[in-house]
């Protein structure tokens, strides 16, 4: 069951979307955050073959079996993460990011990234005015189990508070935020580290992107439901 | 034929300050492109920042010792056209048949125009955002394509107020780009404000038809025990004629030692 062909045909000049029938698994490996367990990766490639040419094109991405949730606690007013159903005690470390000049690379995050989980923290916070970080970050964030806390492009100084206020209304360019803020969300939907996408630093975005934001990041119907039979 | 999938361009870049290169894009991408890093022109760091590439060079000194970032002029001093910079380079490719070529930007700071064998292309605004463009019908029949990147910095730099503070104006709040930039109780202000190439450029081959931004989600069952990969793909198909596909979708975990589950 974890080989799948489907037959698909695409006309001339269109982009459609796709969606696989569902690929089941029995007890599989879980991915846990650090201390809790095995951070099990697999490997999922997709390719495209078509007729009278070959293959047209492929893509791959090391994807965890996860289920994350979080919710604010009523009785700490603290927000409660769960991994996989199990409550988890959140150690966390603030980044901002590598370096200033932004010479980011895999090696610098592998040893940013394998320092902050032999300091036994199980989660990291990048902060708002930092970057939205890149894939080989949350590619090692996988590895060594930091889950992961997103925040986008608005801090609690520049955005709406200071006397005189600044920015009150966030960028000019709301259209331009949400076009970032989605692409950002299909540049780093895939990897297991992802729990939290947070709206800003110390400040709600103005109220068109915040509630766009939330309107997009919503878990999609199909996986609210509680039963198989709803999925089917 | 060109092998399916992506290549990093990430070596043998080149840069030079606009202000102080004459030529248009056009002509550094046909008929007068930079020989090497001879000035205006040196080696780049890309990805990377104009600071980045500076400091590399020994322009400037490094921001990271001493004071020596206050020896560095600030973009709200210098304008913002002092750290307007070109970023050139070659890259090998020949396509056949119905094979396509993409040129990908994964993030640019702030916007950009691409000049790829004398054809402009813009990049438009935005720190976050990533950026793929068609190049299979300019491409160089002989194979060899030069490459020209003309980085504007944010629209909104800002200036640092004397007493610095977070965020310095908030000027940079404006655009939609990080603003740690200005200045922080943390840092230094950044003089370019992170202008540049500052995440990977490749390219990618494909055939007729590009898969694109696959999501996967699973969901699970009677404690864990059973669970579901939902995975949802765009495909574009870029030919004249119906393309009939098969989609394989194929996952595999590395078990103990190098034992493959398929």
């Amino acid at each position: 069951e974890h080989l799948q062909t489907q037959h698909v045909s695409v006309p001339p000049g269109a982009r459609i979307q796709y969606t696989f029938p569902k690929l089941s698994f029995y007890k599989p490996n879980l991915w846990w955050p650090n201390g809790l367990g095995k951070q099990s990766l697999y490997n999922v490639s997709i390719t495209v073959d078509v007729k009278g040419y070959g293959e047209s094109d492929t893509w791959g991405h090391l994807f965890g079996f996860r289920k994350i949730e979080s919710h604010i606690d009523r009785a700490t007013g603290g927000r409660l993460f769960k991994v996989n159903g199990q409550p988890i005690f959140i150690r966390g470390g603030n980044w901002i990011l590598s370096d200033c000049l932004l010479r980011l690379s895999k090696e610098r995050y592998k040893t940013d990234i394998k320092f902050h989980a032999d300091m036994n923290l199980n989660m990291i916070r990048c902060w708002g005015g930092g970057l939205a970080e890149r894939p080989e970050f949350y590619h090692y964030c996988d590895v060594y189990g930091l889950l992961v806390w997103q925040e986008f492009w608005i801090t609690g100084d520049v955005d709406g508070r200071g006397i005189p206020i600044s920015n009150p209304d966030g960028p000019l360019d709301h259209d331009l935020f949400m076009l970032c803020a989605r692409d950002t969300v299909k540049l780093l939907r895939n990897y297991p580290s992802l729990a939290l996408w947070v709206g800003g630093n110390e400040q709600v975005p103005p109220d068109d992107i915040n509630t766009a934001l939330k309107n997009d990041l919503k878990l999609h119907p199909l996986f609210e439901s509680h039963s198989e039979n709803a999925l089917s | 034929m060109a092998e399916i999938g992506k290549t990093l361009l990430e070596s043998g870049w080149l840069a030079a300050r606009s202000t102080e290169v004459e030529l248009t894009g056009s002509q550094l991408t046909t008929t007068h492109p930079p020989t090497g890093p001879s000035s205006p022109w040196m080696e780049a760091v890309v990805p990377g920042t104009v600071l980045a590439t500076l400091v590399k060079n020994k322009v400037v000194a490094d921001p990271f010792y001493g004071l020596e970032n206050e020896m560095i002029i600030d973009i709200a001093d210098s304008g913002r056209e002092y750290y307007k910079f070109w970023f050139f380079t070659k890259f090998q490719c020949k396509l056949s048949g119905a094979q396509h070529l993409d040129l990908n930007f994964r993030a640019i700071n702030y916007s950009a125009e691409v000049y790829l064998n004398g054809h402009k292309m813009v990049l438009p605004k935005g720190m976050f955002r990533r950026h793929s463009l068609e190049v299979t019908d300019i491409l160089n029949p002989d194979g060899e394509n030069l490459l020209a990147v003309l980085v504007h910095p944010p629209d909104h730099p800002g200036r640092i107020p004397p007493e610095g503070g977070q965020g310095g104006d908030h000027e940079i709040g404006k655009d939609v780009a990080t603003q740690y930039v200005e200045g922080w109780d943390w840092i230094a202000p950044v003089r370019d404000r992170n202008t540049g190439i500052w995440d990977e450029v490749s390219i990618s081959v494909t055939g007729p038809v590009k898969i694109i931004d696959p999501h996967l989600v699973s969901s699970f069952f009677d404690q864990y025990t059973r669970a579901y990969l939902h995975a949802t793909t765009e495909l574009e198909n870029r030919s004249a004629w119906v393309a009939d596909c098969s989609l394989n979708i194929q996952v595999a975990t590395e078990l103990e030692g190098s034992v493959c589950l398929i």
